[in-house]
C-alpha cells in the first residue's frame, strides 16, 4: 500500500503581501512555494526562485509550513518551526 | 473502456462542495448521481491553484516547472517545449476532439486559439455571452447596475437573455447529437465557468440557501504562524464594486462577517446552478443512447477559499485552494453496463430532489490532476504515454503523472470508504 504524494506549487513576488502577490508575472516571481501532500500531512517550503533560468534554490528557504491532517485538518496550526518535528524531516527527507 | 467516447467536464474554481464529498448543505443531486456510478477520489489536487497554469499542466500532463507557465502570459509550445496535449493525443488516435466553453484558459497561454488545430478537430466553441461576464449586469439595492462579486440575476434581463454556461450546455448537447449521427468516437471537453467569480447565477438558486442557514468558515482568521509569503491577499475580489464599497483594509481585511456569509451563500447557489447544467448534459447523454459507451470525467482546475484562514479565491497552497473533485464513470468498470434504453443519468431537480446519494467507490489515495492524461489514455485503451525523463523540454509526448487506474479497485484499499460522511 505504497503512500501516494501530490505536489503543488505557487509563486510569489515578495515575502509580504503586495498588490501582485496573487498573480505575479513571470518576471516578478522571486519565491516559489513547493508543497508535498500525503494522506497525513502537507509540507511546504517557500524558496528563492530565479525567473530568468527557472531555477529554485532549496538552500534559500524563506519560510515553511507543516500541517498534520489528523490533528489539524483545516491547516490552522503551522508546526514547521516547532523543534519537535525534526524527527519528521528525517522521516520524509 | 477501449474505444469508448470521452466526455470531459472541467469546472472553473470548484472545490469539493458537493454532496458526494460529504458536504451537508449543498444541493448537487446530478453530480452526486454521476458519483454514484463512478469512482470518486477524495484527495485529488491541482498542481497550481490558478487557472491557466493548472489547465495547461493537466492538459499536457506536465508539471508547471516543465510548462514554465506560472502566470497567464506564455504558450508552452513556444516558451518551454512542443508538448502534445491530451485532446491532441486522442485526435491522433482517431477521435473527433471538441471543446466547448472554458477548457484551456483563453489568451496567450493557449495561443489565442485554445491550442486549435493541434488539440481540436474543429474550432472550439465559446459562448457569445462570455464577453459580458465582467460587465455591470448586477442589479444593486438602488436599482442601478454594478460589476459585483455577489451577483444573483434575472436571466431574462441579461445581455442575450442567457448565461455562458447555459449556452455551453446547449452547444455540447447539439454536438453529442451530431456525433451520435456520425457514429464517430469523440472526446468532448465541456468547460463550465461557474462558480468562478463573478458569482453570477439565476437568482432563483438563492432560495436553496436561506442566509440564516449560512455560517462563516470554521476558521475565518489568519493563522498566527502562517508565514506572510504564504498568504493570498485576494486582490481579484477587491476589485468588484460591492467589495470595493466596503473599503476593506489591505492585505488582511477582514470582510464584514455578514458579507462573508453572502459570498458563501452565492458560491453554494452557483454550485447548484452548475449542477443543473451538468444534469442536463448527462440527461442528454442518455437521450442519445451513449451512456453505455462514454467515459465521463468530472473535475475542476483548482479549488477556492471561502474565508478559511482569512482568505478568499485561490492563489495559495492551502488544501481549500488546491483540492478538487475528481471522478471517473466508466461503463462496465465503475458500474455494471445498463440495459439498453435504461437511463443512467435522469435529470434531477435540486429544488425538489431529496438527496439519496449512495457511494459507488471512494478512493482516499492522494492523486494529482497531472495524472489525467495517462489515466484517460489507459481507460480508452490507448497506449499510455511514457514517463518523462528529467528534463523533458525536448520530448513531445510523455507525462509527469502516472495513471491512477490502478486505484480504481477501491475494495483493495486498506481504508477504502463505503460511508461518505465518515470518510469526508
Amino acid at each position: 500500500n505504497e503512500e501516494t504524494v501530490a505536489f503543488s506549487q505557487y509563486p510569489r513576488p515578495a515575502d509580504t503581501p503586495q498588490w501582485n502577490s496573487d498573480k505575479p508575472k513571470l518576471k516578478d516571481i522571486r519565491i516559489m512555494g513547493y508543497s508535498m501532500r500525503t494522506i497525513d500531512y502537507r509540507y511546504t517550503v517557500w524558496v528563492q526562485f530565479n525567473p530568468n533560468n527557472f531555477s529554485a534554490n532549496f538552500e534559500d528557504v524563506h519560510a515553511g509550513e507543516l500541517y498534520m491532517v489528523e490533528t489539524d485538518p483545516n491547516q490552522d496550526y503551522n508546526i514547521y518551526n516547532n523543534t519537535l518535528h525534526v524527527w519528521f524531516y528525517k522521516k520524509i527527507l | 473502456g477501449d474505444g469508448m467516447n470521452v466526455l470531459f467536464i472541467v469546472v472553473d474554481d470548484l472545490r469539493p462542495v458537493l454532496g458526494c464529498y460529504g458536504d451537508k448543505l449543498v444541493k448537487s443531486p446530478n453530480i452526486d448521481q454521476l458519483a454514484s456510478h463512478s469512482v470518486v477520489f477524495s484527495n485529488a489536487y491541482a498542481q497550481q491553484a490558478v487557472c491557466a497554469p493548472s489547465r495547461v499542466s493537466f492538459l499536457t500532463g506536465r508539471r508547471p516547472d516543465s510548462t514554465r507557465l506560472y502566470d497567464f502570459y506564455s504558450y508552452w509550445r513556444v516558451h518551454a517545449g512542443n508538448y502534445s496535449t491530451m485532446p491532441q493525443y486522442f485526435k491522433e488516435n482517431g477521435y473527433v476532439t471538441l471543446s466547448v466553453g472554458k477548457v484551456f484558459h483563453p489568451g496567450v497561454s493557449s495561443n489565442y486559439s485554445d491550442d486549435y488545430p493541434h488539440s481540436w478537430s474543429v474550432p472550439p466553441f465559446h459562448p457569445s455571452t462570455e464577453k459580458y461576464e465582467n460587465d455591470k449586469t448586477c442589479r444593486g439595492k438602488d436599482g442601478r447596475l454594478y460589476a459585483n462579486l455577489v451577483c444573483p440575476v434575472d436571466v431574462t434581463e441579461m445581455p442575450g437573455g442567457t448565461l455562458p454556461d447555459i449556452q455551453s450546455t446547449e452547444e455540447a448537447i447539439r454536438l453529442m447529437n451530431v456525433m451520435k449521427t456520425s457514429k464517430q468516437k469523440f472526446f468532448l471537453a465541456v468547460g463550465y465557468h461557474k462558480p468562478h467569480i463573478p458569482l453570477r447565477y439565476p437568482q432563483e438558486f438563492l432560495k436553496l440557501y436561506p442566509l440564516e442557514n449560512i455560517t462563516l468558515a470554521p476558521d475565518p482568521w489568519v493563522p498566527e504562524k502562517l508565514p506572510s509569503v504564504a498568504y493570498n491577499p485576494w486582490m481579484d475580489i477587491r476589485q468588484r464594486d460591492d467589495v470595493k464599497a466596503l473599503n476593506v483594509s489591505f492585505p488582511y481585511g477582514p470582510l464584514p462577517y455578514d458579507f462573508q456569509r453572502q459570498i458563501r451563500q452565492s458560491y453554494y447557489a452557483a454550485v447548484s446552478y452548475l449542477d443543473t447544467q451538468v444534469g442536463q448534459l448527462l440527461n442528454a447523454l442518455d437521450d442519445v443512447g451513449l451512456s453505455n459507451s462514454t467515459i465521463v470525467v468530472f473535475t475542476a482546475d483548482h479549488g477556492w477559499s471561502l474565508g478559511e484562514h482569512g482568505e478568499w479565491a485561490k492563489y495559495s497552497n492551502f488544501d481549500v485552494a488546491t483540492r478538487v473533485p475528481l471522478m471517473f464513470y466508466v461503463p462496465g468498470m465503475t458500474t455494471s453496463p445498463v440495459i439498453p434504453g435504461e437511463r443512467v443519468f435522469p435529470y434531477r431537480d435540486p429544488f425538489s430532489h431529496i438527496s439519496d446519494f449512495m457511494p459507488q467507490g471512494q478512493s482516499k489515495k492522494v492523486v494529482e490532476l497531472v495524472s489525467l492524461f495517462s489515466t484517460l489514455a489507459e481507460l480508452a485503451g490507448l497506449q499510455v504515454p511514457p514517463v518523462c525523463p528529467e528534463p523533458s523540454f525536448h520530448v513531445v509526448l510523455c507525462t509527469e503523472g502516472s495513471s491512477i487506474v490502478r486505484y480504481f479497485n477501491v475494495s483493495e484499499e486498506k481504508d477504502g470508504c463505503d460511508d461518505t460522511f465518515r470518510c469526508f
